[in-house]
């Protein structure tokens, strides 16, 4: 079976999977301490863009998504073995943090990195 | 639910970092912004933007030298005239026993070395306080007195991580850090009687206290720097060998 999945024409898979646009991807998204409901004790930034991963996972992966092994064995699954298995999901691969400056109950100021609260790249895992 | 503005934090979220210190840091909804004053608010404005760009990102070039700083302001509270030439301030700071995941990489105190009461300009320094009259003194213009840019002009900053240390900090409960600001009329000039007009100690000096996030300082010990640097430059690499 691995000769007919590597000589995949990458069209069909698309078939299955949507169009190019909606593969697994990092969409940009801003949102403001205040919708957040936190603008009462963060000083800076006031706008925060978390990002998010959206997307299908399509059967033969592309290697700009980082997936493991497991990814591709698990969309085999699914196809060949069984349909109540999900195919992998697209979800964020790497993070960078933000720097917050608040104030605390007690009045002190706090300057304060906090890691992995943005997205920076996505994968189907 | 939809548009509701404040963060519903589920009880069983308290186990995720970030979700814990916004109960821990984030003051209560209903409880007002607390009023920062002038001098301390922009000190931290100062240092925020030479630390992260005005997305938030951490510039790779910052000088802080610490995942977290913390600006504790003194228990307010006013000086007591003295007669003479010298005016002596009690500075409480209220310190918060030390989680964990944070290690104290350095603490310093910010104060006026400067001071116009009525018609005089004094000079000021700050010693640490102990139990008879104040006789070893910080040194006022030696070691740690440095007058970094984020200062105006008439502020000092004086390293006092020694005097903060362990002693003062592994202990549970509320600890209070007592310095001594002590002002000094120039010499030879007319001993004025003062009277320090609301001069509290709100406005004449602050503690920075800068830390590190320990599982951040474990994190970059765990990856030795060959494979960090590997998986930095390629990860699909990583992944090409194992297939």
């Amino acid at each position: 079976q691995a000769g007919i999945i590597a000589s995949e024409v990458p069209g069909r898979s698309r078939e299955r999977d949507g169009s190019e646009s909606n593969q697994c991807s990092l969409h940009p998204f801003q949102v403001s301490f205040q919708q957040l409901g936190w603008d009462h004790w963060i000083i800076a930034p006031h706008l925060y863009t978390p990002n998010y991963c959206k997307g299908v996972c399509p059967r033969v992966l592309h290697y700009g998504l980082n997936s493991p092994n497991h990814a591709i064995i698990q969309n085999l699954v699914n196809e060949l073995v069984d349909q109540s298995i999900p195919q992998p999901s697209c979800v964020p691969y790497k993070y960078v943090p933000i720097s917050i400056l608040l104030i605390e109950a007690n009045g002190s100021i706090l300057y304060k990195e906090y890691e992995d609260m943005i997205a920076q790249s996505c994968t189907c895992r | 639910q939809v548009g509701q503005p404040s963060v519903a934090l589920l009880p069983e979220a308290s186990t995720v970092p970030l979700i814990r210190e916004l109960l821990e840091e984030a003051p209560g909804k209903q409880q007002r912004k607390p009023r920062v004053p002038g001098p301390p608010l922009r000190y931290m404005l100062e240092l925020y933007q030479h630390s992260a760009d005005e997305s938030g990102h951490p510039r790779e070039n910052r000088t802080t030298g610490a995942t977290m700083v913390r600006l504790v302001r003194p228990l307010a509270n006013v000086a007591r005239p003295l007669r003479g030439p010298w005016h002596k301030q009690t500075l409480d700071f209220p310190l918060r026993p030390n989680r964990v995941a944070y290690q104290l990489v350095r603490a310093t105190v910010v104060y006026r070395h400067q001071l116009h009461l009525a018609h005089s300009h004094l000079s000021c320094h700050v010693e640490h306080w102990v139990q008879k009259s104040p006789t070893d003194h910080f040194p006022s213009s030696g070691r740690g007195s440095s007058k970094p840019s984020l200062l105006p002009e008439a502020w000092t900053e004086m390293d006092i991580t020694q005097h903060v240390g362990q002693k003062l900090w592994n202990h549970k409960g509320r600890r209070v850090l007592r310095l001594l600001f002590l002002c000094q009329q120039p010499r030879g000039s007319e001993v004025l009687e003062f009277r320090w007009h609301g001069t509290s100690s709100l406005d004449t000096a602050f503690l920075l206290l800068y830390f590190n996030d320990t599982q951040s300082v474990q994190k970059a010990k765990l990856l030795p720097r060959g494979l960090e640097e590997f998986t930095e430059r390629d990860p699909s690499l990583i992944l090409r060998r194992a297939r």
